[in-house]
């Protein structure tokens, strides 16, 4: 399940969407015990100029995704395009399960959960 | 599910190669397994002290998956005669070890034994493992550990019937004999687990260079 109202377009600024997988969707409610489902998240947003400074207040520090929305700015037909709107911070996640053999078993996920997204 | 359908990439996405065939026997989730899920779970991980990757904290040892696997040798193990005189019966227990992936490291095997005993009284009594050869016959004893008076008997296999930088075996056999102890009826083995822990390195982000 999405964020309502995103539709097609990536309407804003790049920021984190609610993205929630449930597990009964791809029908393994069964066997996994919990959690029936989690927040994955996604980014999605514009990269251009000012969204792809760094962080409120302070000079922008220059980094290659602001050069890179500076240069689209500039010259926004060509060249490489404005930065991309990507997971910045992810956490893991953990699910109890039944195996095949009736085993109880615990499985962790690293950089499963977008926390925050940013301008790269 | 057909090998081309998302949930089959989903699932060999997350290290599994099929989803369990039919309704799971479902049984009680054991405490432990809760408790590791718990301390495991992403709210808590917001909580602001950070869960180091690859680690279970509250085993103290690596590791990112815990499988908490019950005797499947339950049906075929003799009843107890109470005792008269002489030893007590031996035990075997099996634990079917073929859902581990070869890729896996154990870093901790602890074998857990709840046993009955008359009038709780479990003085003295030592339990000994050794791995159940195929010949019928046990092989050397690796281990003996004390019975405690009413709690569960645990024991660490790890080095000693778990091999720890090496694949495990598909089943893993144990043969199991009480020694000593002043009651006159022996204890009975009302229920045998193995609470596994591997690290699966594929599954583990490798450490950040310094620039």
């Amino acid at each position: 399940h999405t964020e309502p109202g995103v539709g097609g377009g990536p309407g804003g600024t790049c920021r984190t969407r609610r993205l929630h997988v449930s597990f009964r969707e791809v029908g393994w409610h069964r066997w996994v015990i919990a959690p029936r489902g989690f927040l994955a998240n996604f980014c999605q947003g514009a990269c251009t100029l000012p969204e792809a400074l760094p962080g409120p207040g302070g000079p922008p520090a220059l980094n290659h995704a602001v050069l890179r929305a500076l240069m689209h700015a500039a010259a926004p037909t060509a060249g490489a395009g404005p930065p991309c709107c990507v997971p910045a911070r992810l956490s893991p996640i953990s699910v109890l399960f039944f195996d095949n053999s009736d085993n109880v078993v615990l499985r962790h996920y690293e950089d499963m959960v977008v926390d925050e997204c940013g301008c790269r | 599910p057909a090998p081309s359908d998302p949930a089959s990439a989903l699932l060999q996405a997350l290290g599994l190669h099929e989803a369990p065939q039919g309704v799971p026997t479902l049984r009680p989730v054991p405490p432990v397994m809760w408790r590791l899920f718990r301390r495991r779970d992403p709210q808590e991980a917001r909580a602001g002290y950070p869960l180091r990757p690859c680690h279970v904290e509250e085993l103290g040892v690596a590791g990112n998956i815990v499988r908490h696997i019950p005797d499947s040798g339950v049906l075929s193990r003799p009843l107890e005669p109470a005792r008269t005189s002489g030893p007590c019966p031996k035990w075997t227990v099996a634990f079917d070890l073929s859902g581990v992936e070869p890729a896996e490291r154990p870093t901790r095997a602890r074998l857990e034994l709840r046993l009955e005993a008359a009038n709780e009284d479990t003085r003295g009594w030592e339990l000994s493992v050794a791995l159940w050869a195929e010949a019928e016959h046990p092989g050397p004893e690796l281990l003996r550990v004390p019975v405690p008076p009413g709690l569960p008997l645990r024991a660490d296999l790890l080095g000693a019937a778990v091999a720890a930088n090496a694949s495990v075996p598909r089943t893993l056999r144990l043969a199991l004999a009480l020694h000593g102890g002043a009651a006159t009826a022996c204890p009975r083995l009302a229920e045998a687990s193995l609470l596994l822990v591997t690290l699966d390195p594929r599954l583990c982000p490798p450490p950040r260079s310094r620039r």
